[in-house]
């Protein structure tokens, strides 16, 4: 773990009084591989062990800890700030009923899992979410969508693959709003953020039914690309959130860290297994220490 | 003399993050940027661009020396078996694997192992309506050991050159996921000895180096023979490959490069490195 390689470390460190340029010089490299090895993008990494090294040199090195202890806990610090800390992550659901939530992201992510998650944890909050199969291209989506609608007893909105995804989202919503449901979560097909068809197909979604959320589904064991793909659909589309999945592999997760960094978006839920019940809040904490691990 | 290695420096540094960047991982990376520092210190190498060139052909011979064809023909039925991590497109490869076996005139078979997904069978089915392959299904919630059998007494009787038996995805930590694995595959060669001739692990090209332990835990427990890497018609260069491949020495039978039927090429390893840089 981090922490045993900085104790390694700064044993040269001992009875010194303050951190400086030259002593923390190889502490910062491990800090720096330890992100690498974690999947956290290269120039994302580069920006954060900067932040670390400004806020180390000079620092008195406390009596309470050793140097290494204190270089981790302001590395940990730095990227509970990072993730966003105790910042409000929870879903944005104030706006006149129906509200839209639209899920987005690459082929294989889990975005219509996570649909069935969502719609199950709304109902635990007392809330009447239609889901709406938006994806017509993979083959039996739509029956895969409807089958966790049957599994949870939730109504899922009839979509026929020969149909348009935008029309269909457009009729849902005005069904959802005929039939008293307060949420819609509208799943989508999985598309490259390069696909320019597929990303307009998005906007035109958006435009249609103006979700109060858009969450990027993101699968933890992505590597250095995830910063290019969350840009892609941040820039292009605009997301609201984050939906980070399959951390109940043993991925690091530092995907996550690198989509923060670039979209200043959160990460609202973790997948944590395939069953419906497997989505829990976000906790930036946990991340961090899986990360430093 | 002095000016040479700060050029030899920065062209590292640069090159270092190239590697990084396309996934190649720390440890494969270290590897390799340190093959380049004791070449420079044995004055082999010139200046950036025969840095460069030594590195792309020091990628591509790993690769190479551990490329081969698979061979259909070894067998009959030739029975394969798809394995891998949850999304990273196992049913679509195995659809596009029968297309193209169903292209040289083959009798192809499916067997829908995946039990437990939702519409996992049904996906399946579909890809054998496009291709014209039949597909051995049971009920969802069925033993997937269970199919795989079914399927290969039919792919028997029913005189079938390729068996291609799809599984649920699985995480590879998940200890009561590899065992049922482990059981689909006892069945499997019990049933037709030999089989499964070959034995494939999907990889998702934009994953990180998380597929170290992917391809770790799968050969370890279902002793893989080949890769497939998918989805590189994104922007990710799937350099966890190099590593995967050659600490495992597995050949990289396919890529996947798109979600339709034809979208199956075979792995090149100086393309592939070409796209890196
Ligand atoms: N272990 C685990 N598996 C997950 C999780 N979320 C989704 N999955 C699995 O990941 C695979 C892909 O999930 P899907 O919901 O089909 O992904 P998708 O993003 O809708 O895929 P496309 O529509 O093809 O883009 C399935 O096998 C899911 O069961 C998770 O949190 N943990
Ligand atoms: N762009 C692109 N998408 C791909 C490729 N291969 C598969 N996909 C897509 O990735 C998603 C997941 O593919 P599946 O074949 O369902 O993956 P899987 O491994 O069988 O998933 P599970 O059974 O749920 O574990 C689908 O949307 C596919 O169309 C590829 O080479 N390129
Ligand atoms: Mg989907
Ligand atoms: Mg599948």
């Amino acid at each position: 773990a981090l922490s045993d390689k900085l104790e390694s470390v700064f044993k040269k460190l001992r009875g010194q009084g303050v951190m400086t340029e030259d002593n923390i010089k190889e502490a910062l490299r491990e800090v720096r591989l330890a992100l690498l090895e974690a999947d956290v993008n290269f120039k994302v990494v580069k920006d954060f062990v900067e932040r670390v090294r400004e806020k180390a040199v000079g620092t008195l090195v406390l009596q309470s800890l050793s140097p290494g202890q204190q270089v981790v806990k302001i590395v940990h610090d730095e990227l509970v700030a990072l993730m966003g800390g105790d910042e409000d992550n929870s879903l944005d659901l104030a706006a006149k009923p129906p509200v839209s939530i639209m899920m987005v992201g690459l082929q294989g992510a889990g975005k219509t899992t996570s649909c069935g998650k969502l719609a199950r944890y709304l109902k635990s909050q007392r809330r009447k979410p239609l889901l709406v199969p938006a994806d017509v291209y993979r083959p039996a989506a739509i029956e895969q969508l409807k089958t966790l609608g049957r599994q949870l007893s939730m109504e899922v909105f009839d979509s026929q693959a020969d149909q348009k995804p935008v029309d269909i989202c457009s009729k849902a919503l005005k069904y959802a709003e005929l039939s008293g449901f307060d949420t819609v979560i509208f799943d989508t097909a999985g598309r490259h953020q390069i696909d320019d068809y597929l990303m307009d197909e998005l906007v035109h979604i958006r435009e249609a039914v103006e979700p109060r959320e858009i969450l990027f589904v993101a699968d933890a064991m992505t590597g250095q690309e995830a910063v290019n793909v969350a840009t892609g659909f941040n820039d292009r589309l605009g997301i609201t959130g984050v939906v980070l999945t399959k951390l109940d592999g043993d991925a690091k997760g530092g995907a996550a860290l690198s989509i923060k960094a670039v979209t200043g978006k959160p990460v609202k839920f973790v997948g944590l297994g395939e069953k419906l019940d497997a989505l829990e809040v976000f906790h930036a904490d946990r991340l961090v220490s899986r990360i430093l691990g | 003399l002095l000016g040479k290695k700060q050029i030899d420096a920065d062209v590292l540094e640069e090159l270092e993050e190239i590697l990084i960047t396309a996934d190649m991982g720390v440890k494969t990376t270290v590897e390799l940027i340190r093959t380049l520092e004791q070449r420079l210190k044995r004055n082999e190498l010139g200046d950036g661009e025969a840095l460069k060139a030594a590195l792309k052909q020091e990628i591509s011979d790993r690769l190479a020396q551990v490329n081969s064809d698979l061979d259909v023909s070894a067998a009959k039925p030739f029975v394969i078996l798809v394995i891998g991590v949850n999304g990273v497109g196992k049913t679509t490869t195995i659809g596009k694997l029968a297309a193209q076996y169903r292209r040289a005139g083959k009798k192809v078979l499916l067997a829908a192992g995946d039990t437990f997904r939702a519409a996992a069978a049904e996906q399946l089915e579909i890809w054998g309506e496009r291709v014209g392959a039949e597909v051995v299904r049971h009920k969802e919630g069925a033993d997937p050991s269970a199919v795989a059998f079914d399927a290969c007494k039919a792919a028997v009787a029913r005189d079938c050159d390729i068996l291609l038996i799809d599984t649920a995805g699985r995480l590879h930590t998940k200890v009561n996921l590899m065992e049922e694995m482990k059981k689909i595959r006892r069945v499997i060669e019990r049933e037709i000895p030999g089989a499964p001739h070959e034995t494939l692990l999907v990889l998702d090209a934009a994953t990180g180096q998380n597929a170290v332990s992917q391809a770790s835990l799968f050969k370890e427990a279902a002793q893989v023979t080949g890769l497939i890497l998918t989805k590189l018609d994104g922007t990710a260069k799937g350099g966890i490959v190099v590593a995967v491949s050659h600490e495992f020495s597995l050949p990289v039978r396919y890529i996947g490069v798109g979600e339709g039927v034809e979208d199956l090429r075979r792995f090149e390893p100086q393309q592939f490195v070409d796209a890196i840089f």
